[in-house]
């Protein structure tokens, strides 16, 4: 994911 | 996404709707900790700064609108509400907001991932997440009073970032990332603190009677 691990959680 | 994460974002969000409801419809927000409601909408906004620029999913962005709007809804509401205001205890509800939002500041600026604004700001929430519930627990020890509906408040709450660890675990095996080490402790420290809840919760549930924290 482009997006850094806990970043795409809320 | 998996059920883990899914369960936790669910119960997190039936946590927020559940106060919302009592507060809406019985007009009332006994036992109820302003302080920690706004130090949640803190959370949520120092969390969520990234809601504009970088779009994740839909799913993402319509929760961040959802705790932002239920959570900064529940603060207008014990604030200004002209009926439920009444009901704000708070004579009692005395936590100095600053003893937990300064200290959790000090420590995300110099325990980070990286030092940029968006970066201090999101450890920040992390931290601030995780003491968040605490004038919330010294209301409910001083009131004594804990009715239904605050007590599943406060249950859901802490049972949704147990299933958040849940899905860490599961991401941590299952994903080649790596789930950061501030997460990780951020996330366990919040549980922890509502372990002795959960005692209580669980012994007045198991023995059919009324919830009583110790004084």
């Amino acid at each position: 994911a482009t997006t850094e691990s806990s970043k795409d959680e809320l | 996404m998996n059920i883990f994460r899914l369960a936790g974002d669910m119960t997190h969000l039936f946590s927020v709707l559940v106060l919302l409801l009592k507060i809406h419809t019985i007009k009332s927000c006994a036992g109820i900790s302003l302080k920690t409601q706004e130090l949640y909408a803190l959370v949520f906004t120092t969390r969520y700064l990234d809601i504009f620029t970088d779009f994740i999913s839909l799913y993402n962005t319509v929760m961040k609108l959802i705790f932002l709007g239920s959570s900064f809804s529940i603060v207008w509401y014990i604030r200004r509400h002209k009926i439920v205001r009444r009901s704000y205890d708070k004579d009692q509800d005395t936590f100095r907001h600053y003893f937990l939002v300064i200290p959790c500041l000090v420590l995300a600026v110099f325990i980070n991932h990286k030092f940029t604004f968006k970066e201090v700001m999101w450890t920040f929430s992390l931290y601030l997440e995780a003491v968040a519930i605490l004038p919330q627990l010294v209301l409910l020890q001083r009131t004594r009073n804990i009715d239904n509906l605050t007590g599943q408040y406060v249950f859901l709450l802490g049972a949704y970032r147990a299933l958040y660890i849940l899905n860490w675990i599961y991401r941590h095996f299952t994903e080649p990332h790596y789930v950061h080490w501030i997460t990780w402790i951020a996330g366990v420290v919040q549980t922890l603190l509502y372990a002795d809840f959960f005692y209580y919760y669980f012994q007045s549930w198991k023995n059919n009677e009324k919830l009583q924290l110790p004084a």
